[in-house]
């Protein structure tokens, strides 16, 4: 199973994450 | 070998009627019903088409072995069984069993049970940021949106009209009514909305910028978006209008992979309302980082559940994109929502939809903050 995320956010959204991290729910992602 | 390979003659026989009209039946069911393949044209609107390789896996009956599957794993397994199975279980796809609220494995009846374990309260702490892991997987790919099309992997890009929807002559919705059919489901009134679950929460988290977003109507100032901009597209369909998108936005897109042995609920994000769901049957392929690679189209062609709403920068949605293992898909405040179901597959494209704005008719949505467990995926 997957779960896709598409947002509108402001152009300094910066992504906390890389391809291929294995991530927790509740860490960070972006901010 | 090789001299009976060119030596020896080839004859001819007529298949006997009976296995002749079998097969031409056999043949005519899957051109009716199992031509699988879906391309999306450059509206967004999902067609069948013909990729030999989404032929190839849509000639098996996954949906047909998801449900078995899903049927299987609902059997009660012996008591003394269960802590080898489970322990086995655990071992082989890397579980955490220290994390489970319910320690006791005997207390899980079957694999289904067991697969949609709950953690316990307090191992996941939510991060104080804009955005949080809605669930426990991998990250597969993250970007933004460019010209109306998601990055599915590098080079291999589908519609994001064809992965939330839209309604179209074309492509007609079909509205299903929606209520609060769980009795225990949060619905929050206008005064308790900056109190949810304790954790005080003011309107400006929820709904933000979205009246500054409005207000750019109109203004010559700012740059107009052509229609096929894929920050129009996201905001129209979140909102059901022409919104004007702000002058310096963008839309951005992730994808988490949730390995078999991974806890299977996901939760909110952020903190946002879910104005709607679109419901998509469709196809069970595996969503697999080996197939994601391979599989064009692969998040448009399963089945899968849109929830759209906003968040304080806009436009928001979560996607939870059923597989073959799992399709089943939960959303706890929709009960009404059955997903992997028996039956013929409408034509691709094509959704159910639900709005949530009897939850909050302040916030015209279902709020949500961040943590807060949204469902899961259920095997079969």
């Amino acid at each position: 199973s997957s779960i896709v995320l598409v947002f509108e956010a402001p152009d300094d959204f910066v992504w906390k994450v890389h391809a291929g991290q294995k991530v927790k729910y509740g860490e960070v992602m972006g901010d | 070998l090789a001299d009976a390979w060119r030596d020896t003659p080839t004859k001819w026989y007529p298949l006997p009627i009976g296995i002749g009209a079998l097969l031409l039946v056999v043949l005519n069911y899957r051109k009716n019903y199992s031509s699988k393949e879906v391309v999306v044209d450059g509206d967004g609107n999902a067609r069948r088409g013909g990729r030999w390789g989404v032929h190839v896996l849509g000639a098996l009956p996954l949906r047909n072995l998801s449900r078995l599957w899903g049927y299987l794993n609902s059997l009660t397994l012996p008591v003394w069984f269960r802590p080898y199975g489970f322990r086995l279980y655990a071992w082989v796809f890397g579980c955490n069993l220290d994390e489970m609220a319910e320690q006791d494995l005997k207390h899980y009846t079957s694999l289904g049970d067991f697969f949609y374990r709950s953690l316990k309260d307090g191992v996941r702490p939510i991060a104080s940021t804009a955005l949080v892991s809605p669930a426990d997987g991998k990250i597969l790919h993250f970007g933004t949106v460019e010209g109306a099309r998601v990055e599915q992997v590098k080079g291999i890009t589908y519609s994001l009209d064809a992965l939330l929807g839209s309604s179209s002559p074309s492509n007609p919705v079909e509205t299903v009514p929606f209520t609060h059919g769980n009795p225990d489901a949060r619905k929050v009134s206008d005064e308790q909305f900056a109190d949810v679950n304790g954790i005080p929460y003011s309107l400006d988290d929820f709904l933000g910028r979205i009246s500054q977003t409005r207000s750019v109507e109109g203004d010559a100032s700012v740059p107009s978006a052509s229609p096929s901009s894929a920050l129009d597209v996201g905001v129209r369909v979140a909102l059901g209008s022409k919104e004007a998108p702000t002058k310096s936005s963008r839309l951005f897109f992730c994808v988490i992979y949730l390995a078999p042995g991974d806890y299977h609920r996901f939760h909110s994000p952020t903190a946002w309302v879910v104005e709607r769901r679109r419901h998509f049957s469709g196809e069970l392929f595996s969503v697999s980082p080996f197939v994601a690679q391979r599989l064009q189209d692969l998040f448009v062609l399963n089945e899968r559940v849109a929830l759209l709403g906003r968040w304080r920068y806009g436009f928001f949605s979560m996607i939870p994109v059923g597989a073959t293992n799992v399709g089943s898909i939960k959303i706890n405040f929709d009960q009404a929502l059955r997903t992997n179901v028996r039956g013929r597959l409408p034509p691709p494209g094509t959704f159910r939809e639900a709005t949530y704005s009897g939850a909050s008719t302040l916030l015209s949505g279902q709020p949500l903050v961040p943590g807060e467990e949204m469902g899961g995926f259920c095997l079969g």
